[in-house]
């Protein structure tokens, strides 16, 4: 564990909390993707089913833990809960998440680095990650005004992206034959997709003005 | 120390 790990695992943790601090106290989901949470349900759901089949350290366990059981408790909110579903903008948010679930998994029956049950759906999260944003960046773009929490969701989780990329870099020079390709590349690409709301994002806050995007 | 098929990052 190094310190850029570290980091990006409390910003990933940190925007989830914020989420469902939202979520909970205001009773609202006005501006979060469904789509988006569903597809991180089904990211950790795929990624984690190692959770039973090995042991890495209790902070590993517990992480895992805590990112399954509030992806799904962030999806069940915004389907089933009376107050919360009905701030969920469901008639903006129209991307079609299934179309990335197929191509994410063909790619990981044809990309991976071994062909093993868990390998194949390990990778598949890993495709599914980058892309699951999507959802939520498009929402973001259509409603423009952003509240400050789900600006602040969005910005954590482009911030631990942003950590493991600098993880990565680190790990590369301070371990022996540390190289992960298929991380890497799908890393950047997510990392990639936040670039443009993070110039969004850090002009607002410059200007400390309410985050605009625009149309 | 990463062992082969055992993936430590979150």
């Amino acid at each position: 564990m190094n310190i850029f790990r570290l980091a990006g695992d409390m910003s990933h943790l940190f925007s989830i909390l914020l989420l469902l601090l939202k979520i909970h106290t205001i009773k609202s989901c006005a501006g979060v993707s469904l789509k988006t949470q569903e597809l991180y349900a089904l990211v950790f759901a795929t990624r984690y089913l190692d959770i039973f089949t090995g042991y890495i350290s209790l902070y590993n366990t517990l992480m895992k833990m805590f990112f399954l059981w509030s992806s799904f408790t962030i999806v069940w909110y915004m389907r089933y809960h009376n107050v919360v579903r009905r701030s969920y903008d469901k008639d903006q948010d129209t991307f079609r998440h299934y179309f990335l679930i197929l191509p994410c998994f063909i790619l990981a029956l044809l990309v991976h680095e071994k062909f093993t049950f868990l390998e194949v759906l390990w990778t598949f999260s890993l495709y599914l990650e980058a892309v699951a944003i999507l959802p939520q960046l498009v929402l973001l773009q259509r409603t423009r005004n952003v509240d400050n929490l789900t600006g602040h969701y969005v910005f954590f989780l482009g911030a631990y992206r942003s950590f493991y990329i600098l993880n990565w870099i680190y790990r590369y020079f301070t371990e022996q034959n540390y190289y992960k390709w298929i991380t890497w590349i799908s890393g950047l690409v997510q990392t990639a997709l936040y670039a443009d709301f993070f110039y969004y994002y850090v002009k607002s806050w410059r200007n400390s003005e309410r985050l605009q995007l625009p149309a | 120390i990463d062992v082969e098929g055992v993936h430590d990052e979150l």
